[in-house]
């Protein structure tokens, strides 16, 4: 196994916004993000899943000092775009796993998983990339998880 | 801006697996990528976007080596996890705009969306990190999607 893993990172700063049952049609990514960037908001995560019946999910993820100015940009794409409707959190935090060729470790991916399951807590969303694999949980879990994860991972033990 | 774009990733080797309709509750993601796992299937991109209903869709990626083996594990855990249904994907192709410092730069996210919606590219599935912006389309676009992002990029014309 050529994975190593280097740490837990988080971010508890951030904002979820979701624009639901968009078009899955040409255009609309850019259609989402164009007005987004023209507002001058940074934008961190961006997960879009397949869509199905023609339609699919658009979430990404803003600087809670952002957020107001997000959901009024989002709030207008919807009605724009005839989305189903739109879904946002506060309550978030980003844990990311991080090391370097983690990509193609379903069983590290796996264990993270596992780990946060056996504390009750919920994965709202998952990213990953080579040296990360990121979750979105609800912030009240953000001590316990990166807890958790150091055990799991070993992380902790470089200090004792 | 302190983003700095080195050039377009592709990866054509991939195919698309979507558990759809899975519970939204903890232990269901380790319920997924354990048994992937534990068959030595590797897994590249997880993709779940925040859920409704108490159900959402999670999708990974494994190589196309890995697909048939991957759909069996996958119907399986459809039928166990209650899931609405399972859908996959071949014909995907993995393009990705590789650079440093691009987290939070939704101006560099909607102009590589803008430039493959202008060739009437979908976007089928979005994931991002602070070093790429990784997009799934089918992979009869490939030539064309590496081309537009070379020259929305300004990426060949170091070699002119
Ligand atoms: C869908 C899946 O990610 C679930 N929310 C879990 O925590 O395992
Ligand atoms: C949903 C959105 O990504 C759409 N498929 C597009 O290509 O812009």
């Amino acid at each position: 196994e050529d994975a190593l893993i280097s740490g837990i990172a988080f971010n508890r700063d951030e904002a979820q916004l979701t624009i639901a049952g968009v078009p899955d049609r040409p255009g609309i990514a850019a259609a989402i993000l164009g007005p987004v960037g023209d507002a001058n908001i940074e934008v961190d995560m961006i997960v879009q899943n397949v869509g199905a019946d023609a339609s699919t999910d658009f979430t990404f993820t803003v600087h809670k000092n952002d957020y107001d100015r997000a959901s009024d940009v989002v709030k207008a794409l919807a009605v724009e775009l005839g989305a189903k409707g739109v879904r946002t959190a506060t309550d978030i935090v980003k844990v990311s796993l991080v090391g370097v060729g983690m990509r193609s470790h379903a069983g590290i991916a796996s264990k993270m998983f596992k780990a946060l399951a056996a504390e009750g807590i919920n994965i709202r969303m998952i990213s990953t990339s080579e040296i990360k694999i990121s979750v979105v949980i609800e912030d009240k879990y953000l001590e316990l998880a990166v807890r958790t994860l150091h055990r799991a991972f070993e992380l902790d033990q470089a200090k004792s």
